[in-house]
């Protein structure tokens, strides 16, 4: 059974496409087949994946508004077998507006990553992991994200505004479990750019601990420049520097998201 | 004559609600007379400025959706003489859809300001500075605050992912420009969370000097922990610690804005 993980968190620059892209590559690093699908119309996931973004070859708003197949709109990621993405172009920045008016606008993504999943699994090759890259906001792309997923990481930053914001994700994931996709279920909450010497860090550690004891992963991902250096080569961490304590990092989150397996 | 400046980036967690709040704090206390509007669902400027958030208490969302005025939703801010601030609830997450089928959807905020400063110039108080603080998105609410301001102020945090929306930003200033308001220049780019240790900050400074010589200010704000503690104490960094070099960085901002005057 594939794993559909949306990674959402309204509040912007938590590390959301830093999550994604490390956390595919080291996915696909322990031998898992892993899809990305950028939802971001910044495109930020694409770029670091080193992907083509040129308006007009199909990406992500072809497959929501314009009818095209996931199998269209894939593309692998050089150097990282194992690894497919969908990419997202400017194009997608009108999605949100352009989609209240359409027919089935939450569930488009749902039905064209189902129809690619089932093409994948009868040609014998199925894919273990799908990670959606949500923008930070909740409208119809997180919302399309949301119901296209069985279950939600949240990326949460180890600072102050950081648990502002959660209550509103969990009643919005709450609201998306009742109307639109029984299954979803928060699944973990990774803390990012941990920086343990700060008065906050901890605080904000033991503050999700008392909220969120079964979501809080174990692993923590530390502030570390080499993070923020990969994408300018268009490489995830794991290609850039695997010593790193970085790509360390998203290695012990994928190990242990792939044992805990998502909550039933 | 009022300077309305929007503080805008559609990149998440690049420091517009840290801009806003310090900005307008900075401003205060070299004399000004500040309005904060936040235009954030999140409502991070509305805490860090200590403001009643009791969904219901009037707010933006009742100023935007629910045609009650700006005098009525401002609150003074304590500690802070000269700061006025709008806060925002939750209920405002809704609007940008709520907008959508509403007649004048982008001008509401403009009208509501307007009535609000004409106001206090004919009461002879008259308001220096508003300061809008918008979502990380180029929603409705983001376009309101196009279009209400007479200038864009734009946070750049000094990353790889910094450069690659600061194109879509400008032509959608462009775009604005052409259809709603023909007064909005893009006044100022501001340098936040500078690290001149990394490889990527001095490399995005130069980047930016090249394609915006005349909007980057001279005045950078370094990374500095004290600016992400001070909101956890519902205090800007110039109450918390105005000593810091975060507070001198903003006092510094706000020098500048104040000489540069918006370009004409
Ligand atoms: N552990 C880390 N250490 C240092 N820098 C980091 C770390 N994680 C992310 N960053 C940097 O912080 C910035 C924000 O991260 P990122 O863009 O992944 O967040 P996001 O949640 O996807 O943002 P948005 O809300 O705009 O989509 C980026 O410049 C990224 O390189
Ligand atoms: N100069 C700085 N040094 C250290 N931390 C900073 C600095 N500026 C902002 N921060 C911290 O970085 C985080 C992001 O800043 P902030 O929330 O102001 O960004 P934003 O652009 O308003 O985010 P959003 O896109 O969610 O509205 C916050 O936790 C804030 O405290
Ligand atoms: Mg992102
Ligand atoms: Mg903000």
């Amino acid at each position: 059974r594939t794993r559909c993980i949306a990674v959402a968190n309204q509040k912007g620059g938590v590390a959301k496409t830093t999550t994604v892209v490390n956390l595919a590559a080291a996915l696909a690093v322990l031998g898992c087949t892993v899809l990305v699908v950028d939802m971001d119309p910044q495109g930020n996931a694409s770029s670091a994946l080193g992907l083509d973004r040129e308006p007009g070859s199909p990406g992500t708003y072809e497959v929501l508004v314009g009818n095209r197949s996931v199998s269209d709109a894939a593309t692998t990621v050089s150097g990282l077998p194992g690894l497919l993405a969908v990419p997202a172009t400017v194009d997608l920045a009108g999605a949100d507006i352009e989609l209240v008016s359409q027919v089935a606008r939450e569930t488009r993504l749902r039905k064209a990553v189902e129809t690619f999943l089932n093409q994948r699994a009868e040609a014998g090759n199925p894919i273990d992991f799908v990670l959606l890259d949500c923008p930070p906001s909740l409208g119809l792309l997180t919302v399309n994200a949301l119901v296209a997923a069985n279950e939600v990481l949240i990326p949460l930053q180890s600072e102050y505004y950081a648990l502002e914001g959660l209550g509103h994700l969990a009643s919005t994931v709450d609201m998306i479990q009742q109307h639109l996709n029984p299954n979803l279920v928060i699944s973990a909450i990774l803390l990012t750019m941990f920086d343990g010497r700060t008065r906050i860090a901890p605080q904000v550690a033991e503050e999700v601990r008392q909220h969120f004891p079964a979501e809080l992963l174990e692993a923590v991902v530390p502030r570390s420049v080499r993070l923020s250096e990969a994408p300018s080569y268009g490489q995830t961490v794991l290609q850039y520097d695997p010593g790193s304590v970085g790509a360390r990092a998203y290695l012990a989150v994928a190990r242990e998201l792939d044992q805990r397996d998502r909550r039933l």
